[in-house]
Order: structure tokens, then sequence, then C-alpha cells
């Protein structure tokens, strides 16, 4: 579950990195204070 | 506003509930990646993890030919409200930061739904 897949992926002369983990928690930002 | 810190957008990323039958490879994915990037990004992405991901449930070891990785073979939609759950295709060549603006627009990771492309 902490494991966090990182993937380059071009399209159109652009390059972007997309970050992917199984669960949110402790991934995505806390909006408990939102 | 929407799911960005900065400029890094966050996602939760489903199959659709309506186009893709259900499984136990349908799993949630939460993604991170810059607004600069358009749902043709999104949609290549995907394709190359769930090539990957197929792979390896089949134990092969020859990997995926990124020639074999298209953004055309799925389709990202957006979840438009309405009674009946009404789902929007999203345009390849919008970025995600434009996605929040327009169809978004909440304080919260943007959700995006996947299916396969149907064919013309």
């Amino acid at each position: 579950p902490s494991e966090i897949t990182v993937t380059d992926i071009t399209s159109n002369s652009i390059t972007v990195t997309f970050r992917e983990a199984r669960c949110a928690e402790g991934f995505f930002r806390d909006r408990g204070g939102d | 506003g929407g799911g960005e810190t900065g400029s890094e957008i966050e996602l939760v990323f489903r199959a659709h509930p309506l186009l893709v039958e259900k499984d136990g490879y349908s799993q949630t994915r939460y993604v991170k990646t810059t607004a600069n990037a358009t749902v043709d990004h999104l949609s290549k992405y995907l394709a190359l993890r769930i090539a990957l991901e197929e792979e390896a449930l089949r134990g092969g070891t020859e990997g995926v030919s990124l020639e074999d990785v298209s953004e055309k073979q799925y389709t990202i939609y957006i979840c438009s409200g309405g009674a009946g759950g009404q789902y929007t295709t999203l345009n390849g060549s919008l970025t995600l930061e434009l996605v929040n603006e327009k169809y978004w627009k909440v304080s919260k990771p943007l959700e995006l739904y996947y299916a396969p492309t149907k064919e013309q």
C-alpha cells in the first residue's frame, strides 16, 4: 500500500509525470482544515 | 479551488460504472500530476498502466511495446450530475487544469472515469 508508481508520459511533444498510489491517505493533500 | 496544490492536480480515477464490467481488476487509482497534463496524457497513461498490469497478471516477461499504447484506447469521462448519473466525455486536448475549472469546480480531488473507446 505504501508503493508509489511514477510514470512519464509524452503526448504532442510534452512530457508530464504521473504518480499513482493505492490509497489516498498519506498521498493526497489533507483537506481536513478546508 | 479544485484538486490543485499549486501546479499539481489530484485525481481519483475509476472505471466507468456503466460502460465497464466490474471485476477485481478495476481498482480505484489515486493519481497526482501537473496541471498542464491533458486528457490525452491521462488516457495514454491509463493505457500503459493497464497493459503493464495485464502483462504482469499473465506472468509475461516480454514487457509492453510502447507502440501498442495509445491515448485512443480509452475515453475519459467526468460525472456531470443529474438524476440519471450523466457522464460527459472529455476532449483529449483539455488540460486537467481546465477540466477542474470548467467541470469540477469543487475543492477536492478531481473524480474521473474511464472506459474502452467505442469503435466507430
